[in-house]
């Protein structure tokens, strides 16, 4: 970006590949400094934060900067000087709840140009029966050659792709061009600088906004996708058509006093949303807290229609008020559940969930968290799910995070914004079709090693599982696969035999298509998996688990949690050349940005305050009586 | 000196105040991730007023910046900057203003100070006049802090502990000692301490009466509000 008139961006080019759901993302942009003096030139590029940055680097005058990836720690070391300037994580910062900002800034020399290549991977995560490219353009100014080209390979071929863009009017739209076959699209869209005009003659752009490509894959039954490519395996396992199992659903809501306002009504709301999309063999309950717990009624109840407007005019008198006891909350809600089973009250195929909606900090009853996750854990006995959705920027999410997943579930925060009650309905959306639970996925010891977790809880309709491992040899005539599970009516259990996919066969065209992205995506599951170890697992996990992950971040060339890429440029005229530093977010990271964020104040601040409107941030003060 | 802290994303403040022998230097921001101390000299009434209350105040700070190599000392008659070896003071007599490559500095006649040290922290310091021959009083200095976001995560203090917000609930309202201030509890930090609303005051606009800021008073010094006890936070030196 440049507001320079000087500087011009000849081209803005951003490539994404996506094979077996691995997307290997490349933004190109050049710019030529047309001026007699020397120009800071910005490059900035939003990414999809489950994405890992690979590579990154500078071409000025036919020299190329490239960035290093080293463990955090030696790189903050070795640049100390960067990092006592407050430049860590200078390069890459929280953008919204989806994206994260890398920017870089560099002088160029007067009628010279520079090139920026920055590449990120990621593992498309089939949600709501649908796989998602998000790609963010917002160049500042009109380009010279803009291209947004994505490739689609998918073997088990496409059900169907769909591309829009924030951005797209009328006039933009048949610029899109999109060509699928079977197995294999490609979507393309380029301007020319005339059409990416706002109006004739001006110099604003009308590009700027989200890309997103849709997709989802053919789908068959049985054992799934097993795709072997250089002696690493993935398998897709997300059969259609199964019954879904009723669930007994306890929703424990937050009502204490830090709930009050926009909270309390988005839970409110979300609830008179949730409500009416249960089945009516679900059953399901409603407790609320602050520091007593009030519970709807002393049992879980079947979702007739009846039962359910009953329960919307309930959720319709929750109110704030008091302090916030999650332990006893959480309790009583699996007691519920335990009693509710022990007395045969309900479906015997049917899974036992929590879903827990709270903004944060228990400080009325037990108040220390890990005693509250002990005793939760130790009462769910590995028998029911929970899910936690986490409101406001104050919010522990590590507590949430860890609390989840020691009980089979998952947390997720929600963003205060308008569209919060969408979010919560988004997430309920996505787990409240389990299709079959405990489900083990099952290869012969002597083929395979470095499988990623391969024993799931559930699988919920709309999603996928995905296990990928290392095959011991070439030798595959042995390799049997198996997946067992519980559905709704029976076991599910079926095998088969993988057999190895030939690229050059399927793909005859393609000279090239990035040979080794199962091993990639094998890695970057691996690390994500290890990471989550890392934060949550038993304390004599956590150590092997981060060694593990930093080891192969290093080795795959994964910018993570764990490592920094350092990247080194070109000053001016006697300056020595300096680094910057570029890490990865950790959600902890990402809500102190929020929470430092002046934005974030003034749209908090309400308007009956007579002068909190002219301040943008809150104020702490000391003075005379 | 009474100790106010807003939280305007609730609509709400806190308050407290922290009662302390004259003389006594109090640490108000502590960051030693970016360099950012500051400390507060209190000072006493002339002489111990009709009514038996001794009021105490604020008369000098010190604001250290280690990373920029800025200090600065503002008391009731001056303000001094001291930087890389330099010295510059100026008096409250005068408007003036400095604009230097780390710290920006603004005086109004009589009136305030406004610092920006880059990067770090935005603040404000208010001189309260009071009549030179008033029998009890004597002038002193307010300290707000405006701009904190790029303070880290460990900053402490009196005031900077609370810079990344605060976590708490308040029920059980209840009727108080007086009928226009009641009584509540309070969660916060892990306690349950009993406040009493009513409102303090913020000179900002209006450096002779202020403006009311409603707010929870925490009774004790702040006690179960701050960390730890307000003895914690006394220092030997300005500096």
């Amino acid at each position: 970006s440049t507001n320079e008139a000087t500087v011009e961006v000849h081209s803005v080019t951003v490539d994404c590949t996506v094979t077996s759901r691995f997307a290997h993302t490349v933004m190109t942009s050049v710019a030529l400094n047309k001026a007699n003096t020397s120009k800071e030139i910005f490059f900035e590029v939003e990414l999809p934060k489950s994405a890992f940055i690979t590579n990154f680097s500078m071409e000025i005058e036919e020299k190329v900067y490239v960035g290093v990836v080293k463990e955090k720690e030696k790189a903050k070391k070795q640049y100390q000087k960067a990092v006592s300037s407050g430049q860590t994580a200078g390069l890459v910062k929280a953008s919204g709840r989806k994206m994260e900002k890398f920017s870089v800034s560099v002088s160029i020399a007067a009628e010279s140009n520079v090139t920026f290549v920055l590449t990120y991977e990621e593992l498309l995560q089939r949600k709501l029966g649908q796989y998602e490219i998000l790609i963010r353009v917002k160049p500042k100014s009109l380009v010279q050659q803009f291209q947004i080209l994505t490739n689609i390979y998918e073997p088990q071929g496409l059900s169907y792709v769909d591309a829009h863009a924030t951005f797209l009017s009328n006039e933009l739209l048949p610029l899109v061009e999109k060509t699928v076959s079977d197995k294999k699209a490609q979507i393309s869209f380029s301007p020319t600088l005339e059409q990416q005009r706002k109006c004739p003659g001006c110099d604003g752009t009308l590009i700027d906004g989200d890309f997103i490509v849709k997709y989802d894959v053919n789908r068959q039954q049985g054992l799934g996708e097993i795709q072997i490519v250089n002696g690493h395996f993935v398998h897709f396992f997300a059969p259609p058509d199964l019954p879904r199992v009723p669930k007994n659903v306890v929703f424990v809501i937050d009502r204490s006093g830090s709930m009050y306002g926009r909270k309390m009504a988005q839970t409110r709301e979300a609830l008179l949303k949730i409500l009416p999309d249960l089945h009516e063999e679900d059953y399901f309950a409603l407790i609320q807290f602050d520091t007593s717990i009030l519970s709807w009624k002393d049992s879980l109840t079947k979702a007739t229609k009846e039962n359910v407007a009953a329960a919307m005019n309930y959720v319709k008198t929750i109110v704030d008020n008091g302090g916030t006891d999650i332990n006893a909350a959480m309790l009583q809600a699996i007691n519920m559940l335990v009693k509710d089973r022990q007395g045969n009250l309900l479906p015997e195929r049917s899974i036992d969930m929590i879903i827990l909606l709270t903004d944060g900090m228990p400080n009325s009853g037990v108040s220390d968290i890990s005693t509250i996750q002990e005793n939760v854990r130790s009462a769910t006995g590995g028998n029911m799910s929970l899910f936690c959705l986490g409101f406001g920027n104050d919010v522990d999410y590590n507590f949430l995070d860890v609390m989840s997943k020691q009980n089979k579930g998952l947390a997720r925060r929600i963003f205060e914004a308008s569209d919060a009650a969408l979010q919560l309905q988004g997430f309920y959306d996505e787990v409240s079709s389990p299709l079959l639970l405990e489900i083990d996925l099952q290869y012969p010891d002597n083929a395979v090693d470095y499988v990623t977790t391969s024993h799931f809880p559930q699988l919920f309709n709309g999603s996928e599982i995905v296990v990928a491992g290392r095959l011991m040899d070439n030798d595959l005539d042995n390799f049997l696969v198996e997946v067992v599970g519980q559905g709704f009516e029976e076991k599910f259990n079926v095998q088969g035999q993988a057999t190895v996919v030939d690229w050059n066969v399927m793909y005859p065209d393609e000279s090239y298509i990035f040979g080794d992205f199962t091993e990639r995506l094998w890695a970057y599951l691996t690390i994500q998996q290890l990471l989550q170890k890392s934060e949550s697992g038993a304390s004599d996990e956590k150590a092997n688990a981060t060694a593990k992950a930093l080891e192969m971040s290093l080795q795959y060339s994964f910018v993570t949690p764990l490592t920094s890429m350092v990247v080194t440029k070109p000053e001016e005229g006697d300056e020595p050349d300096s680094s910057f530093i570029a890490d990865k977010l950790t959600e902890e990271q990402r809500q102190q940005a929020e929470r430092g964020r002046p934005m974030a104040f003034a749209q908090a601040v309400p308007a009956s305050r007579s002068y909190a409107q002219a301040l943008p941030s809150p104020v702490y003060l000391v003075d005379g009586d | 000196p009474h100790f106010v802290i807003e939280l305007p994303e609730r609509n709400d403040s806190l308050c407290f105040n922290i009662n302390n022998a004259p003389g006594t230097i109090l640490n108000l921001v502590r960051d030693p991730e970016t360099g950012v101390f500051v400390n507060g000299q209190i000072i006493g009434d002339k002489k111990i007023p009709p009514n038996g209350k001794m009021n105490t105040y604020f008369w000098r700070f010190g604001i250290i910046h280690q990373t920029l190599g800025v200090r600065l000392q503002v008391t009731t008659q001056y303000i001094s900057i001291l930087q890389d070896g330099k010295e510059v003071k100026l008096l409250w007599a005068d408007t003036a203003s400095l604009k230097g490559p780390n710290v920006d500095i603004h005086v109004t006649k009589d009136r305030s100070l406004t610092v920006t040290l880059k990067g770090s922290v935005k603040f404000v310091i208010l001189l309260h006049k009071v009549w030179k021959n008033h029998p009890y009083h004597r002038d002193y200095l307010g300290f707000y802090t405006l701009d904190t976001h790029l303070l880290s995560p460990s900053v402490h203090g009196l005031l900077g502990q609370f810079y990344h917000g605060i976590e708490y609930e308040v029920t059980g309202l209840r009727p108080g000692e007086s009928p226009e201030k009641p009584d509540a509890t309070m969660f916060a930090k892990g306690q349950e301490l009993n406040v009493t609303r009513g409102w303090q005051r913020d000179f900002r606009r209006d450096i002779k009466n202020g403006e009311n800021v409603p707010c929870w008073f925490i009774h004790n010094n702040g006690s179960g509000l701050i960390d730890g006890v307000e003895t914690d936070y006394i220092v030997s030196g300005l500096f």
